[in-house]
């Protein structure tokens, strides 16, 4: 079914976070291997957080995103 | 804790700052106060000094910023990002910038200056984000009263720069509890809508049916209006609302939502004066009845009239042979009530009055 526009901005707040503070790369080629890579860093910051580990954008995923925060990336460069 | 790669650190012990211009939410004085105050919490577990400057160039840097503001890392707008600091190296290595656009406070009101301050100088001195949610250096701002350091920040910073030769202990704010650790005990237990909600000290543990493993929380992330010890908590199912119990005041929750109209004093229950905080509380849905458990005694209130039953309080360890005298926190399923104390959980049937099984508290948490 088509994508919501609520579900979109999650996706794109999503996006921000994780390019933001565990280094995901912008501009991936391809829809298949995009959703792969944001994915593997959902998990990242699931298990940075002791989320449960989905790999998928689940509400407690969002509520952390959605917090106040500091700037430093959580994953070093 | 963690470390930036390379385990980056300052070479000397002697470290200096400058703060380059101010917030207009706070007096100068007080963003004077916070920043030392900030600086004070790691000077007084390590060796390290720190010395203000009034021109020229420090190794931490210090300004306030909106948006971009020179390090081609730009701040996001009110809320979100808070403000970032750069691991110790040179140029702009240990400088740290807030963003101009939150609202910089020196009480609980978001954002408090010296916790952000304080997390942010760990960064200039070489502390990563930690994945413990007690630690100041956990990544998301949460308000908490007292010397803000935990043990794992303080194991980490020392690792670093070593022990303060002249400070004695402090007394660090207590690790997020461990749920397998055997010596556990918890605060309080309570359902809410099928999940099981465990609070111990700062923190709760939540479990779901679809999570494989217990969650945990910071009270405060959660809740900041509900204060950080919780004594006693229980469900009322039938009306759809969870009541926390703090010290004289009670909380109630309607899922995840406090409800409006609270804190109110636990005395409205029909308690005594003389009780100051409840043990543990529970709800027999058979009954509809909610026992109040204090020290070695117990009342019974009538959800359904709202005022004690007469006849109480009685004796725990009378009324409930096998227990001991005293309760932690108390849960009941299916006929069974459950207490806690200390480290051990007693399964109790509550038709054949007796104790069935006892088992260690944290075997709740999968342990």
């Amino acid at each position: 079914k088509p994508i919501s526009s609520e579900e979109k901005d999650d996706v794109l707040l999503a996006e921000r976070y994780l390019r933001r503070y565990y280094g995901m790369p912008a501009g991936l080629q391809g829809e298949r291997k995009t959703s792969d890579v944001m994915s593997k860093k959902i998990r990242e910051m699931q298990e940075f957080f002791k989320l449960e580990v989905t790999g998928k954008l689940d509400d407690d995923t969002l509520e952390i995103m959605e917090m106040a925060r500091c700037g430093v990336p959580d994953v070093a460069e | 804790y963690n470390h930036f790669p390379r385990d980056l650190k300052w070479k000397t012990t002697d470290v200096t700052f400058r703060i380059l211009n101010y917030t207009p939410d706070l007096k100068k004085a007080d963003v004077d106060r916070a920043v030392r105050n900030a600086f004070n919490v790691w000077s007084r577990v390590t060796p390290l000094k720190f010395k203000k400057l009034y021109e020229g160039n420090a190794d931490i840097m210090i300004s306030f910023g909106a948006r971009e503001h020179g390090d081609f890392n730009p701040f996001d707008g009110p809320e979100g990002l808070l403000a970032h600091a750069y691991p110790p190296g040179n140029g702009i290595g240990g400088d740290t910038h807030f963003d101009e656009d939150e609202t910089w406070t020196k009480d609980f009101h978001a954002f408090n200056l010296f916790l952000v301050a304080a997390h942010e100088f760990g960064h200039a001195l070489g502390m990563a984000h930690s994945s413990d949610p007690g630690s100041l250096m956990y990544p998301v701002y949460t308000y908490g009263k007292g010397y803000p350091l935990a043990e794992d920040d303080i194991k980490g910073i020392q690792s670093l720069y070593g022990e303060n030769p002249n400070h004695g202990k402090v007394n660090p704010k207590p690790d997020a509890p461990s749920k397998c650790d055997p010596e556990l005990s918890f605060d309080a237990v309570t359902e809410l809508r099928g999940e099981t909600i465990i609070f111990k000290d700062r923190f709760y543990w939540r479990l779901h049916a679809q999570m494989p493993e217990p969650e945990q929380n910071l009270i405060k992330n959660t809740w900041p209006e509900i204060p950080n010890k919780v004594d006693a908590a229980y469900e009322n199912p039938e009306k759809d609302f969870v009541i926390i119990f703090s010290g004289i005041k009670m909380w109630a929750l309607n899922g995840y939502n406090l409800v409006d109209g609270y804190p109110k004093y636990i005395h409205k229950l029909g308690l005594p004066k003389t009780v100051r905080k409840i043990d543990a509380a529970v709800n027999i849905r058979d009954t509809g009845k909610t026992l109040l458990f204090v020290d070695e005694e117990y009342w019974s209130y009538d959800e359904q009239t709202g005022t004690m039953d007469s006849g109480y309080p009685r004796s725990i360890e009378e009324n409930f042979p096998g227990i001991g005298d005293e309760v932690d926190a108390a849960a009941y399923h299916y006929g069974y009530l459950y207490f806690y104390h200390d480290h051990l959980q007693f399964e109790y049937s509550f038709a054949s009055r007796k104790v069935m099984r006892i088992m260690r508290a944290n075997s709740i948490l999968g342990c």
